[in-house]
């Protein structure tokens, strides 16, 4: 059989100065708990759109990932969530953007495919979609991590620390300035 | 961001992808992942993607659908289409990043341009997974 998984949990700056031996063992063991849930579904016959939704799910709900659990913080301190999912055999495809309450997005990108003759939804109606649809609804603060919010207040205060300096050298604040948009966490 | 690409035992290829975007965003920023073609697709005739590094470049560059699109209309096989986007147009671009991508024969490519990549894959029951170049 040719029956195959690939993951992936997000590329940047991840070098060997930067990762304990701690960090660097909880992160394998994540990623083989995802090849192995989406490589059961596999063996067992199940069609590749269950086993991808099902990997993603696994990084989903660890708090070690930019998704789900751990994501990330917008400038205004929230979680915002985006997903999307795509069928080989249909063409068919579903996203959502800009989540806050749904917790796995995977899992409602793939609510809009299968269950919508829409491709996108955004905001609050995909999150009303995603709750009519059965998903499970979680508070904001699931989403949480306190090594995440020290990530933002780090960029912070390193944009105030560049807007004061423009402002030093020009007499005048630029808002240009105020977003870092080469800072990625992907 | 963390995404996954499938082949399952009836041939049909898929791709999923889940973020949370980047640190500090505004403006109802919408990267990548979301955006089919850019950060997900799939095509049972060439490949199934997700892609992962700096949404905006992967949009513009439309990233996972150029990929099936050098297969499918140069006759790329995977590995030399994922390259050519990843480590060559994505580079001269300043697109930081990478994707994952299997064919429908189950061959695998893992190209990335940073300096890292949380990946891996399992096949004929085998799990590998690295994090480095």
């Amino acid at each position: 059989s040719k029956i195959t998984l690939v993951i992936h949990g997000g590329a940047g700056t991840i070098t060997k100065a930067n990762m304990t031996p701690e960090k660097e063992k909880a992160y394998k063991e994540v990623l083989n708990q995802a090849l192995k849930t989406g490589y059961a579904i596999l063996e067992k016959g199940g069609t590749s759109l269950d086993a991808v939704e099902a990997t993603v799910r696994v990084m989903e709900d660890s708090p070690l990932f930019n998704a789900g659990k751990g994501a990330v913080f917008t400038n205004e301190g929230k979680n915002e969530l985006d997903a999307a999912i795509m069928d080989g055999k249909t063409g068919k495809a579903g996203a959502v953007a800009s989540l806050t309450t749904v917790k796995n997005p995977i899992s409602a990108a793939r609510a809009v495919m299968e269950k919508s003759e829409h491709v996108m939804l955004i905001g609050k109606g995909a999150e009303q979609f995603a709750k009519e649809k059965g998903l499970e609804i979680v508070d904001p603060s699931y989403f949480r991590t306190e090594t995440r919010y020290q990530q933002l207040q780090k960029l912070k205060e390193k944009e105030g620390d560049k807007t004061k300096l423009d402002h030093d050298s020009t007499g005048t604040s630029s808002n240009e300035n105020i977003f870092v948009e080469g800072e990625k966490f992907g | 961001t963390v995404g996954a690409v499938a082949l399952d035992a009836y041939g049909n290829l898929a791709a999923a992808t889940s973020t949370g975007g980047m640190t500090n965003k505004r403006y109802g920023r919408v990267g990548d992942v979301p955006i089919i073609g850019a950060g997900t697709y799939a095509d049972n005739n060439t490949c199934a993607v997700s892609a992962t590094g700096h949404g905006e470049y992967f949009i513009r560059s439309v990233v996972a659908h150029d990929i099936a699109a050098l297969m499918e209309y140069k006759g790329y096989s995977l590995k030399k289409a994922a390259d050519e986007v990843v480590m060559n147009k994505l580079v001269k671009r300043g697109g930081e990043g990478g994707v994952i991508a299997i064919d429908k024969n189950g061959n695998v490519a893992m190209p990335f341009n940073s300096a890292g990549m949380y990946r891996g894959y399992i096949k004929k029951g085998k799990a590998e997974v690295a994090i480095y170049k």
